[in-house]
Formats: structure tokens, C-alpha cells, sequence
């Protein structure tokens, strides 16, 4: 299984088009390997994205450094993916 | 597993698991329900469709898929506890009887069985199909890219790599082009349900245009029906509207092809939540969405039962 320590996800509120724009142009970002789970479309609506630990930081300070709000949703995936293997296993044995 | 009555439904499952249920459902509930093999998948692994049916040749039918998208599993585990309520409410809920006198119900549980496979196995964040690309290393087509309504427009990727790849072409992706078969050999089904997560919404068609549907209005209004009996239950909110409209443009989707091949009740669902687990929702919410969801998707069906074209 691919693990995902550290990784969290962002809910990132864009407040304009220019910053709508900056988040496409992090979707172009392969080398970041960052996962859109809501993508940047529209100023109305929120975008989430899974950040692989080793972009955190970068990702962080692009959008600190360009004003962009945004929340950590999940502080680290592997933690939840844990918690939900470990009730499928409670499960079975039940 | 095999006991269909201690089957938990409030927890997530194995594909194996979910198949063995399938049987174990079938098994009980004989004259009311069959498993449909529509064919394999790319690594194939079987596909079936559950299919409630009290009697009748080709009975205008609906048709309910889960799981196209192999990460959302609230998707696919809606769709087992809801299999579960059709099969154990027949003769027990006035109106789900009456609908099901005067029509047949499809339900793919995982439409996307290799992706599913390899969430539980290789990377629980994997969305697309398994298949190999020609000339890429990286694998996967996203399915609910892939249908022949407006393919490989706005909203989808042509780059193999990207979770959104529309694939080489038009229902390349065999998983889809089994569910296409099935619907265009069946030629009856007048609803055409998809189940995604996560957001709460429900939509319509378009997704690859933003111009309005012919019958938007009324798909609008059996939408808001619908939400209105959903939020009866626990007041989860849910926005409506086309998919365009309410999220973005995305081309090559199922129901923006259902509606054009003539399907008039083509809605789309992404359940809970709107952004506290996302695709990691926890399995204590699976009954509570389960139960919501069926509100709305029977008082869809029974409007379409109530309207027939």
C-alpha cells in the first residue's frame, strides 16, 4: 500500500480570478505530485488538495506568499487511512 | 459474511466481500432479485449488476451505478445498503412495491471493480480504471470522462498522468463501454442515477456544456423534490443543479450521454461530506448517508415511475 505520512489536506478559499489563477497554475506543478480533490474552477467554491509531505512547505509559503486563506482539513492522511483500516479489521474479526 | 443478516453495512468491504454479499442477497430474495454479469473488466473481474425485477419483459427500468470513481467509497457503500432496503422493503413499503410492479431496478455496486481492487490494495486515493495507455507509464482513464458526450472537451485531461485523463478515445474504457450495452441492448431504462462523493449535490445534465438542457426545468424541479425528502432526515444540505452550472465544466460524463441517448432522468449524486473527511469519510456515516440518500433516490424513482415517456 502507498503510504501517505504526513500528507495533508488543504481547504484553500480563493478570495479572487488572480488567485484562482495562481492555484491552476499549481495544478501544471507535476513535480509537486499534488492531489486535487476539489479543483480550482470558480472563486465561489472551495479547493481541496492532498499535499504529499515533501511539498507541504512549498505549497504553504506559495500561498502564504500570495495571500491565499486556507485551512488544514486533514493534518495527516495516514492517520485516517489507519483508523479506517483498522475498523475494517475490527470488522472481520467481529 | 455469508449470513446476509449479520452483514455490517455501517462498515466498508472488501470487493470480494461485497460479491460474496451479492449472492448471499440474491439467495434470499430469489423472485425479486438476479445478478447481472454485463462483462469484465480490464483486469478481468466480473461485473454485476444487481437487478430487482418481480416479473415482465424489458419493464421500463432505472438504472443506479456506484463506485465509477474507485476512491469515493460512501459510494459504493451506500449502494449495498441501499440493494439491501430495495430487496428488504418489496412487500413491506407500499410505494417501493408499487414501483417495482411496474418497473425494474439496475444497481452497479462497484462500477469500477479494478480501481476499487487497488484502493484496498495499492493507493487508497486511486480514482481511475486500471488500464494500460499506449505509450504512457502512467495507468488509468478517468471512467467518468470517458463517455461518448462531448469527449475530450473542457474538463478533461489528455494528459495520461492526470486523474481527470479522458482516454484514447470514446468508451475505451471497457467498464464503461459494458454499461453502455447493457443500457442501449436493455433500450428501456427511463432513469439513469450515478452515485459519486463527495460535495452534496444533486445534478443533471450538462457537465460538457453550460448551456440548459431541454428539460431542465422539470430535472430542476424533481432534483429539489428529491434534496427536500434527503434533508428530511437528518437536515444535511445539498445544492442542485447541472453539473456545469454547480461545479464545472466536465465533458465525457455519464449522465450528460444517458440524457443524450434519450434518457430524460439523469441525475448525479456526490454525497456527504462538503469537506471535513472528503474521500476519507468515516464508516460511522456510511448508514446515516445511506439512509438520507434513499429518500431522495426513491422519491426520484417514484416521480419517474409516475411519469412515464
Amino acid at each position: 500500500q502507498t503510504l501517505f505520512i504526513g500528507d495533508q489536506v488543504l481547504r484553500i478559499t480563493v478570495k479572487s480570478e488572480e488567485q484562482l489563477g495562481l492555484l491552476q497554475s499549481l495544478e501544471e506543478e507535476q513535480d509537486l505530485e499534488l492531489d486535487f480533490w476539489l479543483h480550482p474552477i470558480s472563486s465561489d467554491l472551495p479547493v481541496d488538495i492532498r499535499v504529499p509531505f515533501a511539498s507541504l512547505q512549498t505549497v504553504k509559503v506559495f500561498l502564504e506568499s500570495n495571500d491565499i486563506p486556507y485551512s488544514v482539513m486533514i493534518k495527516d492522511v495516514q492517520e485516517v487511512l489507519d483508523k479506517e483500516q483498522s475498523d475494517m479489521e475490527a470488522n472481520t474479526m467481529r | 459474511e455469508r449470513n446476509s443478516k449479520s452483514f455490517n453495512f455501517g462498515a466498508y468491504h472488501t470487493l470480494e466481500t461485497i460479491y460474496n454479499w451479492m449472492d448471499t442477497l440474491v439467495a434470499d430474495h430469489p423472485s425479486l432479485v438476479s445478478k447481472v454479469n454485463i462483462g469484465s473488466s480490464y483486469e478481468n473481474r466480473p461485473m454485476y449488476a444487481l437487478k430487482f425485477s418481480t416479473g415482465g419483459d424489458k419493464r421500463p427500468a432505472i438504472w443506479i451505478d456506484a463506485g465509477i470513481h474507485s476512491r469515493e467509497w460512501v459510494s459504493q457503500a451506500t449502494a449495498v445498503w441501499t440493494a439491501n432496503k430495495i430487496a428488504t422493503d418489496y412487500g413491506r413499503d407500499a410505494s417501493l412495491t408499487s414501483l417495482l410492479n411496474n418497473m425494474d431496478i439496475y444497481l452497479m455496486i462497484v462500477t469500477n471493480p479494478d480501481g476499487y481492487v487497488f484502493t484496498h490494495t495499492g493507493n487508497r486515493m486511486w480514482r481511475k480504471t486500471r488500464s494500460r495507455i499506449s505509450g504512457s507509464s502512467c495507468r488509468g482513464v478517468d471512467p467518468n470522462r470517458n463517455w461518448d458526450a462531448g469527449f475530450g472537451g473542457p474538463g478533461a485531461s489528455k494528459n495520461p498522468c492526470s486523474d481527470s485523463y479522458h482516454g484514447p478515445s470514446a468508451h475505451s474504457e471497457v467498464e464503461v463501454q459494458n454499461v453502455v450495452d447493457l443500457i442501449k441492448s436493455h433500450g428501456n431504462f427511463k432513469a439513469f442515477i450515478s452515485i459519486h462523493a463527495y460535495s452534496q449535490l444533486l445534478m443533471y445534465p450538462y457537465g460538457y456544456s453550460c448551456n440548459d438542457v431541454p428539460d431542465a426545468p422539470e430535472l430542476d424541479s424533481v432534483g429539489r423534490s428529491a434534496v427536500k425528502a434527503l434533508s428530511s432526515l437528518y437536515g444535511t444540505r445539498y445544492q442542485v443543479g447541472s453539473i456545469c452550472k454547480i461545479i464545472y465544466q466536465a465533458s465525457g460524463g455519464s449522465i450528460d450521454w444517458s440524457y443524450n441517448h434519450g434518457i430524460k432522468y439523469s441525475f448525479a449524486f456526490e454525497l456527504r461530506d462538503t469537506g471535513r473527511y472528503g474521500f476519507l469519510l468515516p464508516a460511522n456515516q456510511i448508514i446515516p448517508t445511506a439512509s438520507e440518500t434513499w429518500l431522495a433516490l426513491k422519491n426520484i424513482m417514484e416521480y419517474v415511475r409516475d411519469h412515464p415517456y
